[in-house]
This record gives structure tokens, sequence and C-alpha cells, in this order.
């Protein structure tokens, strides 16, 4: 059976840091 | 490596892992169904990891998208209400804090995952992910 981690299962939404 | 699913799965276009009975690990090595997760379960895991950090982001709007079967939402994100629009599938689940998850089109979810969901809308402030050192 697969695991799967925590992290996965919620969107990477990282703003873009424009300097 | 991106998380495509297999052909052969029910869940096409999905990642596997949000099929009701797929096993997630938490960062202190839990094991739970994704349909059992709850908003302490993230929030506990990104303390644990030291690199993640749980960011709220509202969604602002929802829009159609010209990919079929597709919507675009735009988020607010973290403290700094950065702007973020995401393509995905309606069928596609978010976690909204203290709900849980949330589609765009929930019977649409239920039919391909059997993961109960409920309508995700504007104003719902989601789980998203950050990198914490960002300095």
């Amino acid at each position: 059976v697969p695991v799967f981690p925590w992290h996965s299962l919620v969107p990477f939404l990282a703003p873009t840091q424009s300097d | 490596t991106s998380p495509h699913s297999s052909p052969s799965s029910p869940s096409a276009g999905l990642p596997p892992f949000f099929m009701k009975g797929s096993i997630i690990q938490l960062a202190d090595g839990e094991l739970k169904r994704v349909e059992d997760l709850r908003t302490e379960d993230f929030v506990q895991s990104a303390e644990v990891s030291g690199e993640l950090k749980i960011d709220s982001s509202t969604v602002e709007r929802i829009e159609c998208s010209r990919t079929p079967n597709a919507v675009i939402i735009q988020f607010s994100v973290g403290e700094n209400k950065a702007q973020v629009c995401v393509e995905v599938l309606v069928e596609y689940p978010f976690f909204v804090f203290g709900q849980g998850w949330s589609s765009c089109c929930p019977d649409r979810t239920t039919q391909l995952l059997a993961l109960s969901c409920a309508k995700l809308s504007v104003g719902d402030v989601c789980i998203s992910l950050t990198l914490k050192s960002l300095k």
C-alpha cells in the first residue's frame, strides 16, 4: 500500500518574491 | 518528480493520494487516511517539519478556464496577501481551515475520488504551504 507524505496534499502557493 | 496518476486510475488527471482510503504520513510519522485528516494535522506537521510553513490562502475569485473541466482560482496568500492564481480541475480538492476538503465541484470529486467534499467558495480560507526561510 503506497504511503504519501502529508505535504503532497496541500498546494505550494509560494508568492513570487520580486525584489 | 511530478505526481502524475497512472492512466488506469479512476482519478484520471488527479494525483492518486486524494482517493478515499489513501494512506497519508504526517510529519511525526503517524498514518491517517486522507478523509480523516484535520486542520491540526497539517498545522502540527508543518511545525514539526521545520522547513515548511502553513499559509492561509483566501479564495478571492473563481473563474472559468479555457481548459475543459478546469477553473482558475485566485488566492490571497499569507500575511502579505500575495495574489496567486492556479489552474486546476474542477474536482481538485483543497483543504479549508476548520472545514476540510472542498472543491469547486464537490459532486464530481465524490464521483471520481469517493472523497466527500464541501463546495469551495469565494472567502474560504485554504491551507497552503510556503518555505519557512525566505530571508
